[in-house]
């Protein structure tokens, strides 16, 4: 699950 | 999206504007580390592998193209166009004890075992010291000139600004990624010795020099 991660970051 | 965030963005984006427009200004690449840049391909095209299934907003999508386009077209100008003025002689760190460790770290350090996630990480681990050939030649050579330092100061802004960005998260969105977070911490930390010599010497209006 990437809700609570980073991910959304460059 | 928070401003912290926003803001070092922007600085990253500025620091690839500021690297071309010396690149073509000066016609010369005398002082860039080829191997960071190519080091930074690496990094973009590993972790945007993730345009070809996850989408998260219009914004994102174009900046990660243009990180993408950009270090290659900037690969492309010290390979190509600016060949001659590449000096390989004193862009001699080993890159493969960058990109070893950094595969190892990332298959035993990461969120999920699988393909894309483990490039995803491992993308992390590498951009966290990709500017070490880069810092490497400075210490070597001693001096730079002033437009690279800028291009350093605006990449190194981008990474000490995700760091509130973080914390920001933290409270307002409950989100934490410890991967990025300490990789981020590592990587920030690298510029410490550069950014002393930036604002005592480059922003007094002096040139950018290493004690002998």
């Amino acid at each position: 699950d990437d809700d609570a991660t980073g991910k959304d970051e460059l | 999206m928070n401003l912290f965030r926003l803001l070092g963005d922007l600085s990253h984006l500025a620091s690839i504007f500021i690297l071309i427009h010396k690149i073509q200004t000066t016609r010369s690449c005398r002082g860039i580390s080829f191997q960071t840049q190519a080091l930074y391909v690496t990094v973009f095209v590993a972790r945007y592998i993730d345009l070809f299934f996850r989408w998260i907003s219009l914004y994102n999508f174009f900046m990660k193209i243009f990180f993408i386009a950009s270090s290659v077209y900037i690969l492309y100008l010290m390979k190509y166009r600016y060949r001659p003025t590449h000096d390989p002689s004193i862009d001699t760190f080993k890159v493969e004890y960058l990109v070893g460790p950094a595969v190892v770290l990332s298959l035993i350090f990461n969120y999920k075992f699988e393909f894309t996630e483990i490039l995803w990480t491992f993308s992390i681990y590498l951009e966290a010291v990709a500017i070490l050939p880069q810092l490497f030649m400075l210490q070597r050579t001693g001096e730079a000139e002033t437009i690279t330092t800028h291009y350093l100061a605006a990449l190194g802004a981008y990474r000490a600004l995700y760091i509130p960005n973080w914390i920001y998260r933290y409270f307002t969105e409950d989100v934490v990624d410890p991967i990025a977070i300490v990789a981020g911490l590592v990587q920030t930390g690298l510029y410490l010795d550069f950014f002393y010599v930036y604002f005592t010497k480059v922003l007094q209006g002096q040139k950018f020099e290493l004690p002998a």
